[in-house]
């Protein structure tokens, strides 16, 4: 049974891109058949794996608006047992353009069925907010792991977001299910983030991730190299937490 | 005459809310009327003003959707000489609401008109999107400060942020101008943080603020209290940084 999963939280820079990226090569190095669709117009995805967004013939775009087969839109084996579904930012005018297109809520859905069974798990990194494109990747996806940084403005969204995967499983996608909320940018010397770390696990009794992502400034560096973590310094604690990450994921997903 | 900035970048948490809200707080204090409007339906900056959001009767979404005037949506002298256009998450569907509307572009300055001339300066907080609220927000601002984070992610979404300013500038609102570049985040114990304001540096030449914005996790502390950097500690590095920037608008705006 294939698992689609997507990264969402409207709140913007809580690391929905970072673990979108770091997860897919590490199912894909796993021995994973694993999919990666980027749904963001920053397309912050597709340049973190290296791929230049600005040469791309096809998209993501062209796959929503009907105008190609998805299978002319992906870029195959972009590291060894992964593809890339990519984005540009042509997608920035999709959000208006979807409106009054007909099954505007399951464009993507609807795009990545020819292809689907091809893969063991398909991960959507979503851009920060909760209009059309977030509405595609939450009605493609059966589950949805949320990145929460541990930071007070970053609590303060949780409630708009619950309500909105509730609203969406309710009208449009029944399976629909948080999978997993996974702590990140956790800054050990402050208190603050112990607090928020507290707060969350309140909110979300058994659904948060045991691996907590530490702040640490390699995962920042890497996406500037095109690289994940695990090619860009593999024995730093951010690829240490990523591999811990990866492998509670396949535990949980019954993969091994 | 009223000078009405918009805090905007589409990429997520770069530190538009922190900006606009500890800027208008500086620039009250400073004896300037100052309104802030908060156009993101996450409302973070109206929380960080210790306002709940949950217990407002109007907000910017009634003023937008035309059913109320803006005045019975304010809250005045929030701090002493600011007031608040607050945000709630029905803002959220406005969205898609407002894509049929008539001068569906124009709403927040069609809004504000009636008020303009109370206030010295206008604030406008941004959400990480380039939908149609923070084009409401660029065609009531005439100038726009882009906060920009030392990290690599931040500068890939620059050449779109810059594309959609200059198609607003022709299309819709021909004043409109980068007023400023705002380097947020800034870790000097890392590399990338100076290769990145390097970089931005030859992107605006002329137009990054002189003052930088240091890392610092006072500034993540205090919306959880409600309260702006002066209010939270006054005597901290980030108080001294935001207060620099502050009297360094000032001075560019030709205010004292
Ligand atoms: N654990 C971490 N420690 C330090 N920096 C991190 C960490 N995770 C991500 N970053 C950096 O923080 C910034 C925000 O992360 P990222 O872009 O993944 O968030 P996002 O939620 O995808 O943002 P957006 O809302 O704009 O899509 C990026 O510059 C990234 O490189
Ligand atoms: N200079 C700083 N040092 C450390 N933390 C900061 C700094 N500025 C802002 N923060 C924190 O970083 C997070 C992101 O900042 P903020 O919410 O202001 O960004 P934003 O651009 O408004 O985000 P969004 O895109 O979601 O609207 C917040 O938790 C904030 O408290
Ligand atoms: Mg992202
Ligand atoms: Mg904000």
């Amino acid at each position: 049974m294939r698992r689609v999963l997507a990264l969402a939280n409207q709140k913007g820079g809580v690391g929905k891109t970072t673990t979108a990226v770091n997860l897919s090569v590490f199912l894909a190095r796993s021995g994973h058949r694993t999919l990666l669709v980027d749904i963001d117009p920053q397309a912050n995805a597709t340049s973190s794996l290296g791929i230049d967004k600005l040469a791309l013939p096809e998209t993501v775009y062209d796959a929503l608006a009907g105008e190609r087969p998805v299978t002319d839109c992906l870029l195959r084996d972009v590291r060894p047992g992964l593809d890339l579904l990519p984005a540009s930012s042509t997608l920035a005018g999709a959000e208006v353009e979807l409106v009054s297109a007909p099954r505007r809520e399951f464009r993507l859905r609807d795009a990545l069925e020819p292809i689907g069974s091809e893969y063991e798990v398909i991960l959507i990194d979503c851009p920060p907010s909760l209009g059309l494109l977030t509405v595609n990747a939450l009605t493609a996806a059966r589950e949805v792991i949320i990145p929460i940084q541990c930071e007070y403005l970053a609590l303060e969204g949780l409630v708009q977001l619950v309500n909105t995967l509730d609203l969406i499983k309710r009208r449009l996608n029944p399976p629909l299910d948080v999978f997993g909320v996974l702590m990140t940018m956790f800054d050990a010397r402050t208190r603050l983030a112990a607090q928020v770390v507290q707060e969350v696990r309140r909110f979300f009794p058994r659904r948060m991730f045991r691996t907590i992502i530490p702040r640490t400034v390699r995962l920042a560096e890497a996406p500037s190299y095109g690289k994940a973590i695990f090619e860009y310094d593999p024995s730093s604690r951010a690829a240490q937490a990523y591999a811990e990450l990866g492998r509670e994921l396949l535990e949980r997903l019954a993969l091994s």
